[in-house]
This record gives C-alpha cells, structure tokens and sequence, in this order.
C-alpha cells in the first residue's frame, strides 16, 4: 500500500474514460477497463459506476510523451502507462501511453492486464515485489484470473472483503526458493543452464549468474501451459522437451519448436497414461527414463522406440531412496543425470544414485541446486 | 532471452540514472563522479533488493536487464504527495 494508505472513502467508485487508443475497437477498450474494474470489486465491496461526463474519480486517457499531468511518457516500450493513488484533482486519474501497442491477447501489451495493474494503484495498491503479483511493476503476459494471494490480501486490507462475492481462484505467491519444504515439478539442462519449474513460475539457474532468475513460465513461452510435469535435454539434438498432461512441446534454446505439442503417446505409451512425472536423458547410454507413477520406461533416443521389458518399479531398480519416515519412496517429481549420478527428486528431497554402484549415495535438499 | 548490454558504458550508466530518478526519487543535481556516486549505489541497492536480485549496489548485467523491460510508471518507494 501506499504510505499513509490513501483509499476512497465510499465504495461507489465513478469513472470516464475521456478518450481511445486506435489500436483498438472502442467496444474491445470499454470491455477491457469493464473487466479491469471487474478484477477488484470481485473480492471488495466496491462498485464502479461509469460517467459519460464531468469529473469522474478516476478519469482514463490515453497520451503521449507530455500528456498534461507533467509525468511525460517515454515513447514506445518503457513506460506502458501510470496511475495516482486516490484523492482529489487527479488522484485516481489513470492514463495509458499512446506510443505502445495495445491488444487484448498475449501479443504486444494486453491493455486489460496493463489497466487492471493502474486501477490497482488508483484503488490505493501499491507495486509488489512478487513477480507473480498483478502490482508487480514489470509487465508480463498471463492468462486467467490476474490477482495474486498478494494483490488480494492488499486491496481487502483498504476495503475489506466481497461479503457476497463467488469464489475467485487468486494466483498463488512466487514459490521461495529457499524454502526447507521446497518440492519441485521439473528440472532439465538447457544449453548449459538449468531451468527448475515450479508451478507457475522457472528458476533460470546460469554459470555466470549470481543468484538464480524467477520468471513466469507463460511471459518466456505463452504457448505453453502454466504447469510443467517434467522436461529433459537431449544435448545431442540441441532440443528440450517439456512435458504438460498428455502433450509435450520442444525448444531449442528458448524457441518452441514449430510442429508442437504432440502426444505423449507417439512415443510409445499406452493411452492409459496420461501424465509424466519426470523425465531424464542418459547421455551414456542414449536412453531417456519417463517416470509415471511407480513405474518408469524406457525411450530409446535413436531408435525413436519403447524399449522392450519396461514399464519396470521405480522402487525395485532404484534402491535406497527412504523418506524421513523410513517410507520407501516409489514415485518420483523430477530427474537429473550428469557424470554417472543420476538425480531423483521427490518432495523436498534428492536422491544421488550411482548408475554403476547402483545404489543412492547421497541425499540432499531438493532446493541445493538453487544454491540453498 | 537476455538483451544485450550497450557496449558504451555512459549509455549503461545514464539508462540507469534515468530509471533511478524515474522510479527511485533520485534527486538530479546531487550526483559527482560516477565512481564515488553513494546516492546512486544506495538507489540501486533498493532497486535490486525490491527486484530480489543480488544487492551489489552496482549497474550489473542483471539490474540493467530489469531497468529495460516495460513498465508501470509509479514509483516504487517514493512518496505520493
């Protein structure tokens, strides 16, 4: 929030919108900054009314450069808009720049996500420092409800909650990565970096970085869904293949792969299997390990085949991995291989196995590989 | 994935001059020498701990990248009046 949290005092908000972006029909704006409005008077008592005249509470515009407030823009790219917290003149006034391009899909700036972020600072929301968070001030591309547990836990503190509102499902907050209990969805090599996924979000782990980057999935790849089940490298073919319900899409470096996403069952799996829980390419042997349930397969790379006498039991070839509890663990969230080791992870743990010892040498935090 | 850094160092330093003034409160008139600029280091490592990057206090590689994206116009911590 805002220091000394600025707020309107009735819950019946007024706004104008006083002109229109070209890039956009009319009908496409009004429903953009309807659906904007909508995002906040779901979980708060507020309602919004709009003026076709006169002074509103919060009045739109869309300006270039200087645009009458003194708090020019920058032309294109930069700075896609800004807001004033609420009071009087020109607290609320909300005004887009009219050098960006405005959309309402994933390309260029979406202006619903961009005017449900302004509105956020005219209803009196500060910028979070959650990457995930709506008020986050960096934009990124998302689908689906926009407000995070953050967003919603700031606004409801200005005006309390909906009593009457439907169940919103909120984006839930940027995962820490330092955190004991930390259990991750995939983790593969890509050209030499290592990319963790963890529900909606990546660690982008780079020799030459300090500390590991947290982006959204969807603001690097909109194509592909918000959650990744598993992924691997094959560094021979310069491809990632990442793995979501029963498709799978291909990157090489950081561009999708045209022809994608196909089945996981052109690979051989029977259609029973509609999930993969992780998957491993074993440079030594070209063979890549697919994890579902308590079993896992075999995919021989150049061949293009199953190989034949699997799915076998994780537990029986993979020995030695115990929880805390003394539990045998049989499924396992993610896998890793490199120099002989290969690396099953599973809840907040991973298990170092010895392909020639054949046996677990080592365990450790799941969150040792983002320098926990 | 990564946007090139400008080779010019100057194009580096006013990029972030610009951003901290912008977003930052960082008053023009008070800066010296680069090298000795502690109003600048300080900007910057509230930049970087609000972003949660490495707080170095300097116009890294990552900080510069963040400087770059689009954004919304209201500062991070100065205060409204």
């Amino acid at each position: 929030l805002f220091p000394r949290k600025p707020k309107w005092q009735n819950t019946l908000v007024t706004f104008r919108v006083t002109n229109y972006t070209p890039d956009l029909e009319k009908e496409d704006v009004d429903r953009a900054i309807h659906n904007a409005l909508k995002v906040w008077s779901v979980v708060t008592p507020l309602k919004f009314k709009r003026l076709r005249e006169g002074i509103a509470d919060i009045m739109i515009s869309f300006g270039r450069r200087e645009h009458g407030d003194h708090n020019p823009f920058d032309g294109p790219e930069g700075l896609l808009a800004h807001a004033y917290p609420p009071g009087i003149g020109i607290g609320g006034d909300t005004h887009f720049d009219e050098d960006e391009i405005w959309t309402k899909d994933s390309h260029a700036y979406n202006l619903f996500l961009v005017a449900a972020h302004e509105f956020g600072h005219a209803l009196g929301m500060a910028h979070s420092n959650d990457p995930g968070s709506l008020m986050y001030p960096v934009y990124s591309y998302t689908s689906g409800f926009p407000l995070s547990e953050d967003d919603i836990k700031g606004i409801q503190e200005l005006y309390g909650p909906n009593p009457d509102h439907k169940k919103v499902k909120p984006q839930p907050e940027a995962p820490k990565k330092c955190d004991p209990e930390l259990s991750i969805d995939a983790v593969t090599e890509l050209r030499g970096e290592v990319l963790i996924f963890k529900d909606r979000y990546f660690w982008r782990v780079h020799p030459q970085f300090t500390e590991p980057e947290l982006a959204l999935i969807q603001s690097t790849w909109p194509q592909l869904p918000k959650k990744v089940n598993a992924a691997y490298e094959n560094s021979e073919k310069d491809i990632v293949i990442i793995f979501s319900g029963i498709r799978m899409w291909a990157l090489n470096g950081y561009t999708l792969v045209p022809g994608y996403p196909k089945y996981i069952h052109t690979l051989g799996l029977p259609k029973s299997i509609r999930k993969i829980d992780a998957a491993v390419y074993i440079s030594d042997t070209g063979k890549t390990l697919l994890f579902t349930d308590e079993e896992y397969w075999s995919y021989n790379e150049q061949s293009g085949t199953m190989d034949h006498g699997y799915p076998r039991s994780i537990k029986d070839d993979f020995p030695g991995m115990q929880e805390r509890d003394g539990d045998e663990v049989d499924e396992v969230d993610a896998a890793t291989y490199k120099n002989g080791y290969l690396y099953l992870y599973h809840e907040n743990l991973q298990y170092e196995y010895s392909y020639n010892r054949r046996k677990v040498v080592r365990m450790m935090k799941a969150n040792d590989l983002l320098n926990c | 994935f990564t946007k090139p850094v400008p080779a010019n160092k100057t194009d580096t330093w006013l990029l972030g001059e610009r951003y901290l003034r912008r977003f930052y409160g960082m008053q023009p008139g008070l800066l010296g020498n680069p090298k000795s600029s502690d109003v600048m280091t300080e900007k910057i490592r509230a930049m970087q701990s609000f972003f949660k990057l490495e707080v170095t206090g300097k116009l890294d590689d990552n900080t510069l990248e963040v400087m770059k994206k689009a954004r919304c116009g209201v500062p991070e911590v100065a205060e409204y009046n």
